[in-house]
């Protein structure tokens, strides 16, 4: 079974500081080493996945504490998408590295070294490629 | 005798949003 966070967060173990990450060439990196270019170099070689940028358009309160709703403006058709994520989540930012909307938190949760998710930051998201 | 643990290794796609609107066309 998948594990996660200790207590507090129910966030995959993923994002917790020094978990391995593989990226689509094999090679292995720590999750808060990870670059805008391991993403983009390993969407290039996937044949099924590709980055958009999601550009953030509003972060409001959820009604469930400790939740936000982050809405997107997603990819070159700018298609409007919302999701209700912990305020401990992170989103990587192109050329900035991880990001939340309560970044004391990620730290103190994952340990994740972690920047103020703001309106207008660009997130790196992943689509399916068309497959004709 | 302590067994070897081994330790995950996550695809990096885990780690990415899938923020994907319907697709037309």
């Amino acid at each position: 079974a998948p594990s996660s966070a200790p207590s507090g967060s129910s966030l995959p173990a993923y994002f917790i500081k020094g978990s391995i990450i593989q990226l689509a060439d094999g090679e292995l990196k720590h999750v808060e080493d990870l670059k805008t270019e391991d993403f983009i170099q390993s969407a290039e070689i996937s044949s099924e996945l590709k980055i958009d940028s999601s550009t953030v358009e509003r972060i409001d309160d959820s009604h469930t504490p400790n939740f936000a709703i982050v809405q997107f403006s997603v990819g070159e058709h700018r298609a409007q998408v919302s999701v209700e994520v912990q305020v401990e989540y992170p989103f990587f930012v192109f050329g900035q590295g991880w990001s939340s909307c309560c970044p004391d938190r990620t730290t103190q949760l994952l340990e994740l070294p972690c920047t103020k998710l703001s309106v207008g930051d660009v997130c790196i998201s992943l689509t399916l490629k068309n497959l004709r | 005798n302590v067994e070897p643990r081994s330790v995950p290794v996550f695809p990096w796609h885990s780690l990415v949003p899938f923020l994907a609107p319907t697709q037309s066309d």
